[in-house]
């Protein structure tokens, strides 16, 4: 069972 | 700030590829271009619109400038372009409008529009440079049927990258699918070729969704890359030569 991840679990706020 | 291109066809173009995934944006202007960078509101997609200075006909930006932009109404606006028409964009400092001039070649019809700009608040990300494990580049042709098959199958699709071969797979409640495309080299057609860059193999899993938003750039460049690595979002890169590129980030789907 796979779940969506979001992108800001790879990238940081700038 | 003013920026002119000879053709409004590419800008028709950029904002049809992103409008459906990001509704309000701001365009970032400086002396080297004009970007964006907005995550859709779920924040699993990112897109990143580059339209290089040198790709205008003439360009000038005296000043920095962030202009908060609904894209469906600068879609609306555009619409009144003809392809082949010049399209100016103008904004003083300080004003709250953005000003298109649509001019056809013969210079017989000049139209010209007023679009309010939008107080938005950008939340820009930091994306690392990334020494991806797998590379591949492909016909956007090919990336878009792709997608627009399994779709019908699935939710997801598996990317997996071997050495010679990418391979999409996506199972659903009527059956399963998978498409195999091998590398295949091509000097008289290089927008034909599948060129695959692998130094370590991947597989990933991304809601298709996504990927169908994407492959609406397809119409403004012959070839996408596909940058992936395990644990990492992937990157699609529409690169326009001469012009720029549109670079959409997708985050993966991941084990519970």
């Amino acid at each position: 069972k796979t779940v969506q991840s979001s992108l800001m679990n790879f990238f940081k706020k700038a | 700030f003013e920026a002119k291109w000879d053709h409004a066809s590419t800008l028709k173009k950029v904002i049809d590829a992103v409008k459906d995934l990001i509704g309000d944006t701001s365009w970032d202007c400086t002396n080297t271009g004009m970007s964006l960078q907005s995550m859709d509101s779920s924040h699993v997609a990112l897109v990143h619109v580059l339209l290089k200075s040198e790709g205008f006909e003439s360009y000038r930006c005296d000043r920095n400038v962030s202009m908060g932009i609904s894209l469906n109404s600068m879609a609306k606006v555009l619409k009144c372009a003809g392809n082949d028409d010049s399209v100016t964009l103008r904004h003083e400092s300080e004003s709250s409008v953005v000003n298109f001039a649509f001019e056809s070649h013969k210079e017989e019809r000049v139209s010209e529009f007023e679009l309010k700009l939008m107080n938005i608040d950008t939340e820009h990300l930091g994306i690392p440079e990334t020494e991806y494990d797998s590379i591949i580049k492909m016909p956007s042709a090919d990336l878009r049927r792709t997608c627009a098959d399994l779709s019908q199958f699935g939710d997801s699709v598996t990317i997996s990258c071997a050495k010679s071969d990418v391979r999409f797979e996506t199972s659903g409640d009527i059956g399963t699918g998978n498409v195999r495309l091998s590398a295949r080299g091509s000097s008289d057609k290089p927008e034909t070729e599948i060129a695959i860059e692998m130094i370590n193999p991947v597989s990933l899993t991304f809601a298709l969704k996504y990927l169908n938003f994407f492959t609406k750039a397809a119409p403004l460049s012959d070839t996408v890359k596909l940058c992936m690595s395990n644990n990492h979002p992937l990157c699609v890169e529409f690169p326009m030569p001469e012009v720029g590129y549109i670079r959409y980030y997708l985050a993966p789907k991941i084990d519970e």
